[in-house]
């Protein structure tokens, strides 16, 4: 039985999907059987390996409304043991569609219910908000995994997502908690990361793996690669890699 | 009548925040009677200006629920000519709560029908997300200001908030239009930045004005003040102070 990590921070652009993509990635690399969960209308996680969302006919979307199975909708990536269950263009909708419905919260842990047997670790890359989608993946999921990049607004919002994995956990999913703080886009020669970082410390579990800022993450999603595959030499690929080795051995 | 500007990109930290509080400030330096509206649950435009989420009473959750006036919950800044209305804490469930009404897309553009002569200019700040806030704020505004991370996944939304914007200019608010993108943490040595810069400039109207990656400018929102105030002299300020003469020009 795998273990399902979502990865939540409804602060914008601090390195969710990077994260998501380069720590299954990697987690691939070391023979573990993945699976890639794109939660995010934008579909960023799905081009990071590979597949085009506007390409993409059974998504997501698919499997939150019950049109298709999660089975249905996995696809494989240029990593044989690295598969993705894509967004669709029309997850936008998702979201008003299923605010009626009593299971709205539970439906993204029923569909994975079915397939998690069969990976050995699961990532659900989640938009920036804390809406329907990203409460799927927190009752869906064993932990959390926050990446942070180390700016003053991103400590600000550390407050409303504890809130919410608490509100999960007490009313849907009494196992959810958190695996741990990733630093992101790390930049240890400027006073505002270390003093950011040395304060979410005091109330967080932090990885030992810290993410430099590298170029070449934002290079790869380019061509549509994790970074393990664009340039495993890069200061990126090795802080993914020391990561993922934190995950295995917990 | 002032002009009033959405501050839009559903992609997390592009720079909405940052670009809505100093481009606001700026304008109000130069005498120009300015109002900044926190559309954001995160607060982080309330916070830029020195006023914690958690401490309003009344803010835009009351506007958009109807128990309050948007001329209540305005409130004064370090800067004269320029006012705040902030997000409350609450913010996080207006969407769900105004799904059921009617006139839910219009509820900002009639709030801020009462109070838009007293100034020049009015931006409001809008979450990463293309939902019922962000489609407030398109309904309310005469023009789109799209802050532009030069990064690949940034490239890849600007597709989705087109047709967001040419849906909302048929069916709500003819006058909208993209007043340009705003290339922000730019980096003139990356490859990256430049391919990105080129490809935007085929399809928008990009404004001279380019933000250069300055960690001052993720410095002055720790200590409650826009970048004019913290530093003036730095090239992020000297970024927006451009940004904001050619809005002055236009
Ligand atoms: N360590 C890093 N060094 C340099 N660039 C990075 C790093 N991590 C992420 N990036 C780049 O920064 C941008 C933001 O990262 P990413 O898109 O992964 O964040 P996110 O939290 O998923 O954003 P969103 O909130 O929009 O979902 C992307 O363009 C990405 O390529
Ligand atoms: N030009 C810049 N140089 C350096 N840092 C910047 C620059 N612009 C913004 N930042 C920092 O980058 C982070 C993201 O910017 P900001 O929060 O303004 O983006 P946003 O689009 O409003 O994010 P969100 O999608 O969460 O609302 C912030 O920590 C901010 O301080
Ligand atoms: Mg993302
Ligand atoms: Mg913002």
């Amino acid at each position: 039985m795998g273990r399902v990590f979502a990865v939540v921070n409804q602060k914008g652009g601090v390195g969710k999907t990077t994260t998501s993509v380069n720590a299954a990635a990697s987690l691939a690399a070391a023979e573990k059987r993945t699976l890639l969960i794109d939660m995010d209308p934008q579909g960023n996680a799905s081009s990071g390996v590979g597949v085009s969302p506007r390409t993409v006919k059974q998504g997501t979307y698919d499997v939150l409304i019950g049109r298709a199975n999660l089975a249905d909708v996995v696809k494989d990536t240029a990593i044989a043991t690295l598969k993705i269950a894509p967004t669709s263009r029309d997850l936008v909708a998702a979201e008003y569609e299923l605010i009626d419905r009593e299971d709205r919260d539970l439906i993204l842990k029923t569909a994975l219910e079915r397939v998690r047997r069969k990976f050995d670790f699961v990532f659900i890359d989640c938009p920036p908000s804390l809406g329907l989608l990203t409460i799927n993946a927190l009752c869906a999921a064993d932990a959390v995994i926050v990446p942070m990049q180390c700016e003053y607004f991103a400590l600000e919002g550390l407050g409303q997502l504890t809130e919410t994995i608490a509100r999960i956990k007490a009313a849907r999913n009494p196992k959810l908690k958190v695996e741990g703080v990733v630093l992101t886009m790390y930049d240890g020669r400027n006073n505002l990361s270390r003093e950011v970082a040395d304060e979410v410390r005091k109330h967080f579990r932090v990885f030992d793996a810290i993410i430099p800022r590298n170029v070449r993450l934002s290079e790869a999603p380019s061509f549509g690669q994790p970074v393990i595959l664009y340039d495993a030499r890069s200061s990126g690929a090795q802080g993914y890699l020391e990561l993922a080795k934190e995950l295995l051995g917990n």
